[in-house]
Formats: C-alpha cells, sequence, structure tokens
C-alpha cells in the first residue's frame, strides 16, 4: 500500500458517497446515468467474486463489501425507490455494445484461462468504459449539476492515482500488471475533457455547461 | 510479479 493507492482508493469510496448521498438528501437521480450504475454493479460483483476464495487483508475485504453495497444501493434508489426522477429519455446509451465487446475481449486476453480471472479481466476492461453513459447523458443534456460534477470528479480521480500507484510500483516492488495499466489508461483518458472541463469552470464556482 | 499479486488492489 502505497500513499497513491491509499488516496485513490478514498477517492472512489468518496466519489460513491457523493452520489448516493446526492440521491437520497434530494430525493431524485435527475442527471445520473442508472446505465454507468448498472455498469458499475456489474464490475464489482464480477471482480470481488475473490471475498469467497481469497482473503488478502480486513481493509481489503472490507472494501470490496463496502463497494458492492454502495453500488447496488445506488441502483436500487435510481430504479425503484426514486424511479419516477429517473431522467431515461436522456440515458440512451446502449450498454449491450460495451459488455459484449468487453466480455468477448476478456476472453481473449487475459492472464489465466480460468473462470474467476476471466470474471477479473472482464471487469478490469468494462471499469474503463463504464462511464460512458454518463458522459453521453451530460453531452445529450449539455450541462451537469454541480454535484454531479463532483462525483465524476472523485470517480476520475480514482483511477489517475492508480497509474501514478502503477508507476510507483512498478519502481519499487518491479511490480507491473500489463492488463490492469492499459484499462487504467484507457479509463483515464475518457475522463480528460471533463477534467478540462472541471478544473476550468466548476473550480471557479460555475456551472459545468458544454459549449452549444 | 503474475497476475496475482494484482489482486490486492480494489
Amino acid at each position: 500500500m502505497n500513499i497513491f493507492r491509499l488516496v485513490g482508493d478514498l477517492s472512489h469510496l468518496l466519489a460513491i458517497f457523493v452520489l448516493l448521498l446526492k440521491i437520497w438528501k434530494s430525493r431524485s437521480c435527475a442527471g445520473v446515468s442508472g446505465k454507468s450504475q448498472i455498469l458499475f454493479a456489474l464490475v464489482f460483483i464480477t471482480r470481488y467474486l475473490d471475498l469467497f476464495t481469497n482473503f488478502i487483508s480486513v481493509y481489503n475485504s472490507l472494501m470490496k463489501v463496502i463497494f458492492i453495497a454502495s453500488t447496488v444501493a445506488t441502483v436500487y434508489l435510481m430504479y425503484i425507490k426514486f424511479k419516477a426522477t429517473y431522467d431515461s429519455n436522456h440515458d440512451t446509451f446502449r450498454i449491450e455494445f460495451l459488455v459484449v465487446p468487453v466480455g468477448g475481449l476478456a476472453f481473449l486476453v487475459n492472464h489465466d484461462f480460468t473462470p474467476l480471472e476471466i470474471l477479473w479481466t472482464f471487469s478490469i476492461y468494462l471499469e474503463s468504459v463504464a462511464i460512458l453513459p454518463q458522459l453521453f447523458m451530460i453531452s445529450k443534456t449539455g450541462e451537469a449539476e454541480t454535484i454531479t460534477s463532483h462525483y465524476l470528479f472523485a470517480l476520475g480521480s480514482y483511477r489517475a492515482l492508480y497509474l501514478l500507484n502503477w508507476i510507483y510500483r512498478y519502481y519499487f516492488e518491479g511490480y507491473f500488471d500489463l492488463i490492469a495499466v492499459v484499462a487504467g489508461c484507457v479509463q483515464t483518458i475518457l475522463y480528460c475533457d471533463f477534467f478540462y472541463l472541471y478544473i476550468t469552470k466548476v473550480m471557479w464556482g460555475k456551472k459545468l455547461s458544454l459549449p452549444a | 510479479s503474475n497476475s496475482r499479486d494484482s489482486h490486492d488492489e480494489l
């Protein structure tokens, strides 16, 4: 564990709770992509199956349980409790266009052809693109609530911090996982446009709105 | 370093 990973994990946790709290406090999930949230739930469930087979640490297990539970709770709030506020007209990204190719790639390019390893690989690939429905939704409506911007910034920062963690681990531990690194780069690159808008607008107290 | 090492990450 190094500082980049720890802050990355905390940033990830913060993102999920900012979103949950936003939905809970406002009793509304307007502007949030339910499809991205379903993909994240799928990411956590397929990645953390090793909860049952492989104990690493209390921290590790606890975080996994929190990530699964909080994301499933978000999906529940969006599709059941506050379904009336869900903006499905703008959430039109076809997730099968992500899940199917990513599933195929996980079968073809993995470290080990075993069920758990293929699911882990699927999860890593899927996570890298799971935010696309949310970004697509913002591009359709042309704007995002400030709290949603904070959520996205924390969520994007998490993987960027993991990239620093992987650089650190490569130099100091000789550790290198090509699948995680490539997927992590793709994931971070997808946020670049958003990061630019966040830094130039939201940080200066303006609402995130896209140029017409 | 094998792939298993990565699985201590979240």
